[in-house]
């Protein structure tokens, strides 16, 4: 699985995610990825793009929920971040990136590794694998 | 208001022992899509814009579980799917099921922009893809010869495997595992 999260000049986010899904799966599986809410979300507030185990995802909405609590809990992109990874997916693993209209930018995990990038305007850059 | 931000990825649930080779590849090829991705914002470029672009990208090249290099079914084939979303109005699209399309990432967007619906798949996503004119290939073209490898070893360990998972020692060996998804039993998930 693949993905992108974007916040642009103006404060829209974006977000998009892409599949190949799981080794041996059956066919006509369907996963978390194309599911909106689920392995995809983008709104007002923020856009995040989920990958790992598609069942724990989708049973969690998981890219819903960081939307979510951020507007309802007021929680910030991080904490929001922290807060799903770590309450929402059960015995679950899976990772997300997410940005904020504020500019700001996360990525969270519970697996052993998570290929991810990040970069802001004001000149960061990271890319990593392990925790 | 802060400043334009982007974040990819490409899968998570790593096989700790992943070759350092393949380790550098992963991180040249995460560092090339964020500089394509910058440089998109740097021109002023839209949100969804740059998403579609940078997943473009990251499909195309066979290293992450997407487009080319795709993980295989059960039938060694390829099965795609992608979503989208544009934040502002909450416009989406979808795909699944894909098995021609290059760049799943960007049938979706049209699923949004040219669409009344929000999803389509598998027989109707393709009928979409050819109306749309979009670029297909044979699904050979999607399959690769590591992941040929890597379904025999998940079909040996008879599991279901996520991105980079490779079986230990005892599951690959040990025939009376039950059916494993994501490396759980597949009784976590039967309630559903």
């Amino acid at each position: 699985t693949v993905g992108c999260v974007v916040v642009d000049s103006q404060g829209r986010c974006a977000a998009a995610t892409s599949t190949g899904g799981l080794m041996n799966k059956k066919i006509g599986r369907i996963g978390d990825s194309p599911l909106i809410g689920s392995g995809t979300y983008a709104c007002g507030v923020c856009g995040v793009s989920c990958t790992g185990e598609g069942e724990a995802i989708i049973r969690g909405t998981l890219a819903r929920e960081v939307a979510a609590v951020m507007e309802y809990k007021g929680l910030g992109l991080q904490e929001a971040v922290n807060y799903v990874i770590e309450e929402r997916l059960d015995e679950g693993k899976a990772g997300l990136i997410a940005v904020s209209s504020n500019g700001e930018v996360v990525c969270g995990f519970n697996t052993t590794g998570m290929f991810r990038g990040c970069a802001t305007e004001d000149g960061f850059m990271e890319v990593g694998i392990w925790k | 208001m802060g400043g334009w931000a982007i974040a990819v990825h490409g899968g998570a649930g790593v096989d700790p022992n992943l070759p350092l080779q393949r380790q550098e590849d992963a991180k040249m090829l995460l560092t090339r899509c964020l500089d394509l991705g910058i440089h998109a914002l740097r021109s002023n470029c839209s949100a969804i814009d740059v998403v579609e672009l940078v997943v473009r990208e990251l499909e195309t090249d066979p290293l992450f579980n997407s487009g080319r290099g795709s993980a295989l079914t059960e039938e060694g084939t390829v099965e795609m799917e992608a979503s989208i979303m544009d934040g502002p109005k909450r416009r989406c699209g979808a795909v699944s099921g894909l098995t021609t399309v290059k760049n799943p990432i960007s049938l979706a967007r049209l699923v949004m922009d040219k669409s009344p619906h929000s999803y389509l798949a598998f027989s109707g996503a393709e009928k979409f893809a050819r109306e749309q004119g979009v670029e297909l290939e044979c699904n050979d073209y999607f399959v690769t010869e590591e992941n040929v490898g890597m379904l025999e070893l998940a079909r040996e360990a008879n599991s279901i495997w996520l991105d980079y998972r490779v079986p230990n020692e005892k599951c690959s060996t040990s025939v009376e595992t039950p059916l494993q998804m994501n490396g759980l039993p597949i009784s976590v998930y039967a309630p559903e």
